[in-house]
Order: structure tokens, then C-alpha cells, then sequence
């Protein structure tokens, strides 16, 4: 789980025998480093590094023979215990469709994610319907219809400007084969845009989604904390995914999603075709993110 | 941070606090607090109110401290290139220069140099009409270079003054890719001496550390000009360009402030350090 940089910096420990609070101040130092590079929030950093500090100088690290193993043992515990929570699969309804709600800041890859999912459970036997509730940015509906059009998927869409009214119509669709699961595509918004996080809780309202998917840039730095906490604030997230993974951005930003909201993340989006997306593993994004 | 009645380190904390969450990433940052820390033991700054001035006036010149301006070509036209990863905001950002330049006066042509993803082209040819600019496209999947040599030859024939040059977003590791984008440069180089007179950088605001790789890699494959700093409208302050100036001097010449095609501006270093402490 830990990387070579992280292993550095308990080999220096090791080498110690017993250890100081100084030594491992000096250790938790190195490691609020390494995260900070890697973009995870600094009060996420600030409170990560406490609760370790508070557990890696209690007496049991201070009289034990092998403190610095117990240090990493720590560290292992407290990063896992944020990746690791919560349930990675999909909440399928009990009774079909099972709505998927995507929504996220502008360009993070909702609509690409979206259809990638579509693409992934119809390979899965699932009969899948995407909705372009987009009314705003241009060309947005054309986007889902050529992806939907690759990958013989319905795209449902409506000439209004209201995307409540769209998903709504979308649900209503009397068909042979009803669709499950509707994945409903949203127009990018700012978490501080009152009038368009309105917009979404009135199309939760509505169409009442089994999942609320934010959908996050891997490359995001400090802000992450702000958005994710808004818009898990205003809609009650069910979990997150995170895309460009196939970048070399260092993806700190899923460590402090995860530790404001709670959410798991359950996809992640690793390049632009259809086929790039995976189920999250909380392991690599640690050795990831730890550099 | 400014309420403080004395410089101690609760203050220069608070200080260390707002810059690593404007993103301004920690080497930037510790160079900075080095720099205040001399400025403190000189007694050049003495208290809290001096040492945010003096922070912002260091912050304003690394920034270049005056407006950067568009490099304008000699003789028309000018070509501009935008580039940047996926989603930054290249294709919205071109619409809104479109429209800045159409409303100087400017005949501006949009060359629909992205032929990959999805109605990326469909998406383009809204803002140039909104703009009223001219429109050069091909078939999805076509060479994007040319597209844009398409667009350089109409402008040079029908006297135009701007070509504006989409092209697909692009993580910078990915090496084909950005051989790709060489080309179009290649292409459009071949075709008028001096061009492109600008390559525009698009980064996002909400960008992290990685922005630092980008603008390197970047400016390694295609020599970048310029960066359009977007969606500084959100909550996210783009402190990143500061270290991005620190090691590679590249200027930010716009700021994206919203979706509207009005929603560009010219940028302001002393306005963004003035912003980062806010
Ligand atoms: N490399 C890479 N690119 C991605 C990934 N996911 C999405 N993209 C690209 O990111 C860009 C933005 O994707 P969109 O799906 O349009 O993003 P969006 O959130 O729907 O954007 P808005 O609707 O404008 O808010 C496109 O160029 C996508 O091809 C990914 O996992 N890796
Ligand atoms: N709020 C805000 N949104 C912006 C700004 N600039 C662009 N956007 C939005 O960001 C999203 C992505 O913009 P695009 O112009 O498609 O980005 P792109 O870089 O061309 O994306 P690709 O071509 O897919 O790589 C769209 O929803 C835009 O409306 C800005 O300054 N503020
Ligand atoms: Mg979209
Ligand atoms: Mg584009």
C-alpha cells in the first residue's frame, strides 16, 4: 500500500529503535509534505496528521519494541479507514428503473462518464437509457446522442428548456422494454450557483435516484473540500467518481472528497473512450497519492 | 488575516494557510514566507497590515505587474492556438475571444481543429456564430492540421485579421497526442511566417499542482505564449499560475469568469494577489 517515498521515511524511523515525540513529529512532517503535494486539502492534511499524531504518541508506540512498525501500522490504518469505507457497487432499486443522477462542476467528464456506465452495464445485460438534461451548454444534447450512438444506447431527449420537465418525460415513456438503469446527464454548475443547485435538488425531487454521482476531476487541487461539501450538502451524494485518472495528477483531491463527505468512490475514469472506466480500488489510489 | 495587531506565528501561519489553499503549492509558498521572513528581520516589514502589502506586491510581480497583451502578428493575420487538457474550457474560451476581437473590430475566422470528440465541432460552430465570426470545419475524424491550414489560407486570401485555432483537449503525458498538436504548430508555421503568434494555455481555476506539469509540458511541445486562467468564477482562487510565472515566466493574459460569452476579461496580477488573501 505505502510507496517508496513513504517507506523512506519509515526506514529513517526504523533506524532509530525507540522512539521520541520528536521522531515521529519529524515523520508526520514528511508525510503532511507528501500529501500536501499530491493535493489533498490542508485541514484534511491538518486532521489526518492529528489523529495520527494522537494515536502514534500514545504509550503503547513509546514502550513498544518495534515503535516504528507500530507508526506505519497507523498511518496504514487512518488512510485505509478513509479509503476503504462504504459501499463501492450500485444501489440497484428493488423495482427497475434504478436512476442514476450525475452532476458535478463544469468539464469534469459527466457526460463522457455517463455513457461509459451505459456502456458498462449494457455489457452487463442491463438495458440502459441516458436522458441529455443539458439544456444549456451547446451541442450538450448532440454529445450524448453520438455516444449514444456508438455504443447502441437510447438517448432521450426534449425540446424544453426545463430539465426537470425532461427527466420527468423520460421516466413517463410507456416502452415494450422499459429502461434500467436511466442515467440522467446534468448540465456542469458551480456548488455556489444557488439558482442551478436549486435546478438539481428540484430534478432529485422528481425523479427520486437511486444514486447521486459527483463527478471529479482527478486533477482538482483545494477546492475539492468546497464543492464536494456543497453539493453533498444539497443533494445527499451516494458516491463519487473520479476521472483523467490516466493523467499524472496525483488525485489528493478523492482523499478530501472522501473525508467530507463519507462517499465512496465507486468508478474511476481512465481515458477518453468508451471503454476507460473501472470500479474504484482504494489501494492504488493510496500508493498514488502517497507519490 | 489582517486583524492581527502584531507578526507572530499565529499570523505568518495564517498567511502559510491562505496561499497553500489558493493552490499556490508549498516550494511557491515557502519561497514567498522566505522572502517575508528576510523583509521581517530587516525590519522592512514590521507589522501584520506591511506584511500582507508586501506579500501581495511580491505575488503581483512574479505575475509580471502590468496587463499582458496578445502578441499581434506584423502583418495579418494573427494566429492563435488554443491547447490545454480536457474540459479546461478551450472551446468556450475561443467563442468569448471571438466575440472580444469581433467586437473590436476585428474579421476573425474559427478553425474547428478538434475532429475527435463527440459534437465538439457542433459545439465550436454555435459560439462563432454568436460571434459572428467566420466558421472553417471538416468531417469528424479528419486531420486536425488541416483544419487549421484551411483556416490560415482563407484568412490570408480574404484579408481577415484573426484565425482562432480549436483544438481537442489532451492530457500532456500522452505523447502521441501532443505529437499531434506539433503538427498542427508545424503546419501553420509552414504556411505564415511567425505563426502561431499565440498558443494559449487553458487552464482550469479548480486545477491542482498538476497545472505546474501541464504548463511545463506544454510549453515544451508547443512553446506556450500565454495562459487563459477559466471558471475563476467558482471558489477556486488559480494560485498555481504563480508558481507556473516563478519557473516558467509564462503570463496569464485572461481570466474566464462564467458560461456567458461576455465572460472574459483582460488579467489583472495586482486584482489576482489582491484576490488570493481574500
Ligand atoms: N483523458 C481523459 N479524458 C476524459 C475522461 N473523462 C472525460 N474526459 C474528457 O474530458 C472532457 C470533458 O468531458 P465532458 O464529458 O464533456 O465533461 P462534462 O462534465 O460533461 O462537461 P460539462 O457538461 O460542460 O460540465 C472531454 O474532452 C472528455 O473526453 C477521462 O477519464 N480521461
Ligand atoms: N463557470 C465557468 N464555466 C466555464 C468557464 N469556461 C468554460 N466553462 C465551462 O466549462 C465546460 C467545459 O468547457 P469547454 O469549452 O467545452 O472545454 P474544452 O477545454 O473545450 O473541453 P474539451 O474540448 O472537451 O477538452 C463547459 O460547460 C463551459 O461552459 C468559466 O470561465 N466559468
Ligand atoms: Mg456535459
Ligand atoms: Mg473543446
Amino acid at each position: 500500500l505505502l510507496s517508496e517515498r513513504i517507506q523512506g521515511i519509515f526506514k529513517k524511523l526504523r533506524s532509530k529503535g525507540r522512539l521520541t515525540p520528536e521522531d515521529v513529529d519529524g515523520a508526520l512532517k514528511d508525510i503532511r509534505v507528501a500529501l500536501l503535494e499530491a493535493d489533498v486539502n490542508f485541514r484534511v492534511v491538518k486532521d489526518l496528521v492529528n489523529r495520527i499524531r494522537e494515536r502514534a504518541v500514545g504509550q503503547e508506540i513509546l514502550e513498544s519494541l518495534t515503535p516504528a512498525q507500530q507508526v506505519v501500522k497507523i498511518v496504514h490504518e487512518e488512510l485505509t479507514r478513509l479509503m476503504g469505507g462504504g459501499e463501492r457497487g450500485i444501489n440497484w432499486a428493488p423495482q427497475p428503473p434504478t436512476v442514476v443522477m450525475m452532476v458535478g462542476l463544469q468539464g469534469s467528464g459527466k457526460t463522457t462518464t455517463a455513457a461509459k456506465l451505459a456502456a458498462l452495464w449494457k455489457k452487463q445485460g442491463k438495458r440502459p437509457l441516458l436522458v441529455a438534461a443539458d439544456v444549456y451548454r451547446p451541442a450538450a444534447v448532440k454529445q450524448l446522442q453520438v455516444l449514444g450512438e456508438q455504443i447502441g444506447v437510447p438517448v432521450f431527449s426534449w425540446e424544453s428548456q426545463d430539465p426537470v420537465e425532461i427527466c420527468r418525460r423520460s421516466l413517463e415513456q410507456n416502452l415494450p422494454f422499459p429502461p434500467n438503469p436511466v442515467i440522467i446527464d446534468t448540465a456542469g454548475r458551480l456548488h455556489i450557483d444557488v439558482p442551478l443547485m436549486e435546478e438539481l435538488k428540484a430534478i432529485k425531487e422528481e425523479i427520486q435516484p437511486q444514486e447521486i454521482l459527483l463527478v471529479v476531476d482527478a486533477m482538482t487541487g483545494q477546492d475539492a473540500v468546497e464543492v464536494a461539501q456543497r453539493f453533498h450538502a444539497d443533494l445527499g451524494l451516494t458516491g463519487v467518481v473520479l476521472t483523467k485518472m490516466d493523467g499524472d495528477a496525483r488525485g489528493g483531491a478523492a482523499l478530501s472528497v472522501l473525508a467530507v463527505t463519507g462517499c465512496p468512490i465507486k468508478f474511476m475514469g481512465t481515458g477518453e473512450k468508451i471503454g476507460n472506466i473501472e470500479i474504484f480500488h482504494p489501494d492504488r489510489l493510496a500508493s498514488r497519492i502517497l507519490g | 488575516v489582517g486583524f492581527k495587531r502584531e507578526i507572530d506565528e499565529e499570523f505568518t501561519e495564517g498567511l502559510e494557510e491562505a496561499l497553500i489553499l489558493a493552490d499556490v503549492g508549498l516550494p511557491t509558498t515557502q519561497y514567498l514566507m522566505e522572502q517575508l521572513g528576510q523583509q521581517i528581520r530587516a525590519r522592512g516589514v514590521r507589522t501584520p497590515a506591511e506584511a500582507l502589502a508586501y506579500l501581495k506586491e511580491e505575488v503581483a510581480s512574479l505575475l509580471g505587474r502590468e496587463v499582458s497583451p496578445l502578441n499581434w502578428a506584423p502583418s495579418p493575420p494573427t494566429v492563435i492556438l488554443m491547447v490545454g487538457v480536457n474540459g479546461s474550457g478551450k472551446t468556450t474560451s475561443l467563442g468569448k475571444l471571438a466575440f472580444l476581437l469581433a467586437r473590436e473590430g476585428k474579421k476573425v475566422v474559427v478553425a474547428a481543429a478538434d475532429t475527435f470528440r463527440a459534437a465538439a465541432i457542433d459545439q465550436l460552430e454555435v459560439w462563432a456564430q454568436r460571434s459572428g465570426a467566420a466558421f472553417i470545419r471538416h468531417q469528424p475524424g479528419a486531420d486536425p492540421a488541416a483544419v487549421a491550414f484551411d483556416a490560415l489560407q482563407a484568412a490570408k486570401s480574404r484579408g481577415w485579421d484573426v484565425v482562432l485555432v480549436d483544438t481537442a483537449g489532451r492530457l500532456q503525458t500522452k505523447v502521441n497526442l501532443m505529437e499531434e498538436l506539433k503538427k498542427i504548430k508545424r503546419v501553420l508555421a509552414k504556411e505564415q511566417e511567425g505563426a502561431p503568434h499565440e498558443v494559449l494555455l487553458v487552464l482550469d481555476a479548480t486545477t491542482g499542482q498538476n497545472a505546474l506539469s501541464q504548463a511545463r509540458l506544454f510549453k515544451e511541445a508547443v512553446e506556450v505564449t500565454g495562459i487563459v486562467l477559466t471558471k475563476l468564477d467558482g471558489t477556486a482562487k488559480g494560485g498555481v499560475v504563480v508558481a507556473i510565472a516563478r519557473e516558467l515566466e509564462l503570463p496569464v493574459k485572461f481570466i474566464g469568469l462564467g458560461e456567458g460569452i461576455e465572460d472574459l476579461q483582460p488579467f489583472y496580477p495586482r486584482d489576482f494577489a489582491e484576490a488570493l488573501f481574500t
